[in-house]
């Protein structure tokens, strides 16, 4: 395990 | 103008001290539907949703909906200084920029008011859409807790892993390795005892252990957590709070490159 994903990739901004 | 009354002043005081670590600039938005807020922590790895209805206060009245950008550490200042039975309302209007906290004791003999300016944030807001996710699992908040710490000590991250039969935290670290197994557990006196799993399909997931660790800071606002996960997703760690609302989480998996 490396890559620590930002919660901005997962939901688009309003 | 804005105004919301509630019983216990330290159920905001408690909200307030469950996510200032992770955050700690951020803006109330204040409707007829009651108050929100949503921020992610400085390094954009998790985000933070609280909502506290309006029909969960005593009194509550937002003419119309209105921005209150607050430094969380100073409004937890302000908050600390509530006794412990004192009622809370909060005012606000758009004339100035400052929030009104009044604290009032049970037998209405002291009146305290403190007034906290402000802010103008800015900050991108995310929108989370409603979506299923491959496991549900509820269990009692203080285990959670526990098990977060104690992974805590061992690694840096925990390998969360859901079957219908049980739901496992593993780390690893320099010292050694550590895996907790929770089956699923109905038959409790208390309802929030139980440790519910519920799984569509079977997920496998890695999360940095510090985010957890902060999170779990709400144990005290709710006897039960509830975990959801799904495969490449973030995982929503949520602590229902009585009759008012929720405080939610968001932590972002780590996925290998």
């Amino acid at each position: 395990v490396s890559g620590q994903r930002s919660i901005s990739t997962f939901f688009a901004t309003k | 103008m804005f105004e919301a009354q509630m019983a216990q002043a330290a159920l905001l005081k408690q909200i307030i001290e469950s996510i200032r670590e992770l955050i700690t600039e951020a803006t109330f938005e204040v409707s007829g539907t009651g108050m929100m807020l949503q921020a992610m922590d400085s390094s954009h790895v998790s985000l933070v949703a609280l909502n506290l209805r309006s029909d969960g206060f005593q009194l509550f009245r937002a003419d119309r909906p209105f921005s209150m950008g607050m430094n969380l550490n100073h409004m937890a200042k302000m908050l600390k200084c509530a006794g412990k039975d004192d009622t809370l309302t909060m005012r606000a209007d758009e004339a100035n920029d400052l929030v009104t906290f009044l604290f009032e004791s049970p037998g209405n003999e002291r009146l305290a008011e403190f007034e906290l300016k402000l802010m103008d944030i800015t900050s991108e807001n995310l929108g989370i859409p409603d979506a299923e996710y491959s496991a549900t699992v509820s269990m009692p908040s203080a285990e959670f807790q526990r098990i977060v710490k104690d992974l805590g000590s061992i690694g840096d991250t925990v390998e969360i892993t859901v079957t219908k039969d049980d739901v496992r935290f593993a780390a690893s670290g320099d010292i050694g390795n550590a895996t907790i197994k929770c089956r699923q557990l109905l038959d409790t006196e208390k309802p929030e005892d139980r440790t519910l799993i519920e799984m569509v399909e079977p997920v496998n997931l890695t999360f940095a252990l510090r985010y957890l660790i902060n999170f779990s800071k709400a144990t005290s606002l709710a006897p039960s957590v509830t975990i959801k996960l799904s495969t490449e997703m973030p995982v929503v760690v949520e602590y229902k709070l009585s009759d008012i609302g929720y405080v939610r989480f968001y932590l972002a998996p780590k996925i290998e490159d």
